[in-house]
């Protein structure tokens, strides 16, 4: 989702 | 993962190694500001809850457990440390940094993708981050005449801001799935722009060879 996309940065 | 995010990534694990050097050698911690760091710690705490219960990649976890380790470590040394900690400059630090961490908390609970405690503590530490800087770049105001390793240290942290927001630009098009993320950017922005006076400072003091000094 789109969510974890910008999650997945540090 | 592109270019920029791992050079962003790098500079930011040497920024923490830097610093952790100064430290751990020269067993000095003079002009670092305890206060920015205790809110990085926070910052860390916050953001990386989903280390245990949602896994990503080898590096993700890898990386979230050495920014944990190292911002908790460089706390105990300031803290604790019997020789490190004498070296502070506990009288120039005077930020009160404990009113930056509220509002960051109330604007997470108004302004957020989902509200769950996950996700507003996430959220949270986005805002954090932004300002976190604030204390140390005060300290640097005060202290004016800036040792090379303080200097390197901001240095990468600002580069670390600088190669995100060019990763951020890479992926909205490169990647089908990424979507926009205003919270992100816009903090990240921000974050990035309270650096701008530093770095202008720094790149000229390299360029002229001569020691980092801030105007007061």
């Amino acid at each position: 989702s789109s969510q974890q996309a910008s999650h997945d940065e540090l | 993962m592109n270019i920029f995010r791992l050079a962003g990534d790098m500079t930011h694990l040497m920024s923490v190694l830097v610093l952790l050097l100064k430290i751990h050698t020269i067993k000095s911690c003079a002009g670092i500001s305890l206060k920015t760091q205790e809110l990085y710690a926070l910052v860390f705490a916050a953001r990386y809850l989903d280390i245990f219960t949602h896994y990503y990649s080898l590096y993700n976890t890898v990386m979230k457990l050495i920014f944990l380790g190292s911002s908790f470590s460089i706390l105990w040394y300031m803290k604790r440390h019997k020789v490190v900690r004498r070296s502070y400059d506990k009288d120039q630090d005077t930020f009160r940094h404990h009113f930056l961490v509220l509002p960051c908390l109330v604007l997470a609970l108004l302004i957020n993708e989902k509200f769950t405690f996950k996700e507003v503590m996430w959220t949270f530490s986005i805002y954090l981050e932004a300002v976190a800087i604030l204390p140390q770049l005060v300290l640097l105001q005060r202290t004016r005449n800036v040792d090379n390793l303080t200097g390197q240290y901001v240095f990468l942290l600002g580069a670390y801001r600088g190669l995100y927001i060019i990763n951020w630009i890479y992926r909205y098009f490169a990647e089908p799935t990424y979507s926009t993320h205003w919270i992100t950017w816009i903090s990240g922005l921000l974050q990035t722009l309270l650096y701008a006076d530093f770095f202008y400072y720094y790149i000229n003091s390299v360029k002229n060879n001569v020691r980092l000094q801030l105007p007061a």
